[in-house]
């Protein structure tokens, strides 16, 4: 979707800041 | 002056019973133990004191020397719930609670609205939103021109801002969000599910009988 068309938290959510995954990844 | 283990965690900072973290959080003891392999990991990455600061956290989160980043900075902040600076393991165990997939939909919107109100004010507003767009571009390098970036802040408020007081409320979010379920998709890790499989070492350190776990 364009960034446009999107809500800003969605756009925000995509922050590699907010992906905890990566804390699991060794 | 690290964690180590077996009985040497009893001498880490903030070290807290995983039989008493388990009956506060949706982990079992088997897990709370196994999130203390992770933890002395991340706490002992750039200084071994068995706490994380905030240069562990992000090298953690980055795997890389990064500087300053906005949202792992505001995730750190609200993980360090006394505000010392650093996470203590206690801190850490009920901070990564929030992300377990049983934990209730209410305590994640909470969580997911105390993150975006970066000035602590108890409303979401639109220059935080603004501030958070901004360090997102920068960060994806992304280039978007700032009539883009107000068209976005305006439809987002159109939204979200139900009573179109310039900032959105938590009664206002918890409705948003209901009408955006993807938005709560960073509050959730699947991790946390196996986390005893992802570091079964905690079998070899654990300090309470299997009944107990």
């Amino acid at each position: 979707a364009s960034p446009v068309t999107m809500n800003a938290f969605e756009l925000i959510s995509k922050s590699r800041g907010l992906n905890l995954a990566t804390l699991f990844e060794k | 002056m690290g964690c180590v283990p077996s009985k040497g965690r009893r001498q880490c900072p903030g070290y807290e019973d995983p039989v008493f973290l388990a009956s506060q959080t949706t982990f079992s003891v088997s897990e709370v133990e196994a999130l203390f392999e992770l933890f002395k990991s991340i706490s002992s990455s750039v200084i071994d004191d068995g706490l994380i600061n905030k240069e562990e956290f992000v090298l953690a989160l980055f795997k890389n020397r990064k500087k300053e980043n906005l949202f792992a900075s505001r995730i750190f902040d609200l993980f360090d719930v006394k505000h010392k600076g650093v996470i203590d393991f206690g801190d850490f165990v009920r901070a990564l609670h929030i992300f377990h997939p049983n934990t209730s939909l209410e305590d994640k919107i909470n969580f997911s609205f105390r993150l975006y109100d970066l000035d602590n004010t108890g409303f979401i507003e639109r220059q935080e939103v603004k501030q958070m767009l901004l360090a997102l571009l920068g960060e994806s390098e992304m280039k978007l021109a700032d009539e883009t970036i107000e068209a976005i802040l305006d439809k987002t408020f159109l939204e979200a801002d139900t009573n179109q007081d310039g900032k959105i409320d938590l009664s206002e979010w918890q409705y948003f969000v209901s009408k955006n379920p993807s938005l709560l998709r960073i509050m959730t890790l699947p991790y946390l599910r196996d986390i005893t499989t992802a570091f079964p070492s905690f079998v070899f350190y654990s300090e309470v009988d299997e009944a107990a776990a």
